[in-house]
């Protein structure tokens, strides 16, 4: 058996190559769709802990709601989606 | 389910709505049908009614476009982001954007309607037999002109059924010259090009001229996709270029080779080592019905659930034989309320529940065959209160009435039947028809509405297309009238005018329009229901007709419901 070729990968010109981090893609999603700031008692926007907007999104997407940036969350941030967003405020 | 802050929806039942641009993925005709199929998913459940609009302002403005697309909410490419909608209200309220940067299909992979050819518009079947290879792309083997063609059955040599693959040689469209393909090569700013560009515009939407100079006519229009065209990259919409060069070896199909997503790519000329010039290969796509179903739920009201079978919800999941969700419906029905007239979709046969109380007696008929009798449902309109009819017709020698998705049927002296579900018979036709006749020869059933028509040979059905295949003008918004003339004529009428359709050649003949007052004199110039019956020519404006003999003298005027026997 021949050593399995290594593919090279390399980077094509005008490809949108989200290379963001995971963490970095988690805070653009969270901001973006709304999870990230909440309207507290006197109607005032505050924003959350990234732990508490990661078990918000957990619940909407019917997730198992950890808090914590694991796998199904990372790999449900990258399915195509609406752009409305999920939470309004 | 969510609503919006303050339950925002709209004021009035009946919704308009306009297409304002097309994506050159999916034919015009394609993209009609999957908004208003979109639309018919909320109509059925709720009292809310979808009429198109061709200019002016609509509640609902639906349109394609990339990145920034005109609203403080930009797309992202391929992937990602599809679509977004805005709640009920003024000015961009209530529109709804589609991102143009993705593959529309209806969710399973190319949809490529032909052209011209032999297949009356039929779809492209990958992959076919020709000349003993097989296709699984449209082909210009075979002929000279470079025009792309495909075979619409799996064996060309077999059935030589065949038709004509979108292409910029072949039609453009929007711009301003009526679908003219394009002029190769042809001037812009000085420069000369030799294939479609997006130079001088900054939606990356790909344009020709449709003269040699474009400088001096001002004569452009956009480039359909092909259906090797490239999705995303640096080339979006340019064909893929087989076989092309990539690190030093030679592909001959698209490759996955180079990256680490496994997406499939090719280039867009002979050498990607030295262009640089590629873009994705077309995949399943993403279905434009099922999209745009859930942006037309933002559109009329309804935020994201959290139900993940629920058409609200807000990732994207292709469903074959969609449904609406309980959730949604619930959700669509606390803004608008129930559907209050009969149910429109006929019950499913195999959770008949022949109950004593139910009112339809629903008995499906088994598809194959053309069954002779339908069930009549409950009668929930009176055809005799009825003062507008949407279509009226001979078929099978008995009057036709048809109005909003139902039927009835009368011949003189003999007992009304009906109403019966237009669906059940005449499946995929929309609830709103303008016009209908038999052919007298071939026993064909050819419906009109909008500027679509479909082609009914039992239940087997050609359609919908557009009503300009037939050579009428692309400017018509309507056929409201027809009136069979000998065995292989058809006169339509729209407006004051009509045209002479040859069934035959199933194009339009020379002289035409013509207006009704020249030939028809004496009859309202603003029927809305044309027929023929029993040899005389019916004229209808709302409860009245006007008959007319074959000498063309009116012999009768009458009220509708005389034809109907009513009491």
């Amino acid at each position: 058996w021949c050593h399995p070729v290594k593919s090279k990968f390399l980077t094509f010109p005008g490809d949108l190559i989200k290379n963001m981090t995971d963490k970095q893609l988690a805070e653009d999603y969270l901001k973006r769709f709304g999870y990230m700031q909440v309207l507290d008692k006197s109607g005032l926007q505050a924003t959350v802990s990234t732990s508490k907007a990661l078990k918000r999104l957990q619940n909407q997407l019917g997730l198992e709601e950890t808090g914590k940036l694991d796998q199904p969350t990372i790999d449900a941030m990258k399915k195509p989606r609406c752009g409305v967003p999920d939470v309004r405020n | 389910y969510q609503t919006f802050d303050g339950d925002l929806k709209w004021d009035h039942n009946d919704v308009t709505y306009r297409i304002l641009n097309y994506s050159p993925d999916l034919d015009a005709s394609i993209t009609d049908d999957a908004f208003a199929r979109a639309f018919q998913v909320w109509s059925d459940v709720t009292p809310l009614s979808f009429t198109r609009l061709y200019e002016g302002t609509a509640d609902i403005m639906i349109s394609f476009g990339k990145k920034n697309h005109g609203d403080p909410y930009p797309f992202d490419g391929k992937d990602g982001l599809l679509a977004h909608a805005y709640p009920p209200g003024e000015g961009m309220q209530g529109d709804a954007h589609f991102d143009d940067d993705e593959y529309w299909t209806l969710g399973t992979g190319p949809v490529i309607k032909t052209y011209y050819g032999n297949a009356e518009g039929a779809m492209c079947k990958f992959p076919f037999r020709f000349e003993g290879k097989s296709y699984s792309t449209c082909t210009t083997e075979g002929r000279e002109d470079g025009l792309p063609w495909c075979a619409t059955t799996a064996d060309f040599g077999k059935d030589g059924k065949y038709g004509f693959c979108p292409s910029e040689l072949l039609f453009t469209y929007d711009g301003n010259s009526d679908g003219q393909p394009c002029v190769f090569p042809f001037v812009f700013d000085g420069q000369t090009y030799s294939s479609c560009t997006t130079e001088g515009r900054n939606d990356g939407y790909r344009w020709c001229a449709t003269t040699a100079n474009f400088d001096k006519d001002k004569k452009y229009g956009f480039c359909p996709n092909r259906d090797t065209a490239v999705i995303g990259g640096n080339s979006e919409g340019e064909p893929c270029q087989f076989p092309f060069t990539f690190l030093g070896k030679t592909y001959t199909s698209c490759t996955s080779e180079g990256r680490s997503d496994g997406k499939l790519w090719c280039a867009t000329t002979s050498s990607y080592d030295k262009d640089n010039k590629w873009g994705f290969c077309a995949d399943k796509g993403y279905s434009l019905f099922l999209v745009a179903a859930h942006e037309f739920g933002h559109a009329l009201g309804l935020d994201h659930s959290n139900i993940q079978d629920a058409l609200m919800y807000p990732m994207y999941k292709y469903v074959a034989d969609f449904s609406l969700n309980e959730d949604d419906i619930e959700g669509i029905q606390y803004l608008y309320g129930p559907n209050r007239g009969p149910k429109p979709t006929p019950p499913k046969p195999s959770t008949t529940t022949s109950s004593p109380v139910s009112t339809a007696k629903p008995t499906k008929p088994t598809p194959s065959t053309t069954p002779s009798v339908y069930t009549p449902v409950e009668p929930s309109v009176d055809p005799c209160q009825v003062d507008k009819f949407d279509v009226i017709t001979e078929i099978q020698g008995e009057l036709h009435f048809f109005k909003d998705g139902y039927y009835w049927k009368s011949s003189s002296n003999k007992e009304r039947k009906g109403p019966f579900m237009v669906s059940e018979r005449w499946p995929t036709l929309p609830v709103k028809l303008d016009t209908a006749f038999e052919d007298p020869v071939t026993k064909k059933i050819y419906f009109f509405a909008d500027t679509q028509f479909w082609v009914f040979t039992g239940q087997d059905v050609l359609g919908p297309r557009r009503i300009e295949k037939l050579g009428l003008p692309g400017t018509l918004k309507k056929v409201e009238g027809a009136l069979q003339r000998g065995n292989s004529k058809v006169l339509l009428f729209s407006g004051e005018e009509y045209w002479r359709l040859d069934l035959k050649t199933q194009q339009m003949d020379k002289g035409y329009p013509r207006h009704i007052d020249m030939t028809f004199g004496g009859v309202p110039m603003d029927a809305h229901d044309v027929f023929l019956y029993k040899g005389h020519f019916y004229f209808c404006r709302n409860i009245y007709y006007w008959r007319m003999t074959s000498r063309r003298q009116v012999d009768r005027v009458g009220y509708v419901y005389e034809l109907l026997n009513c009491p």
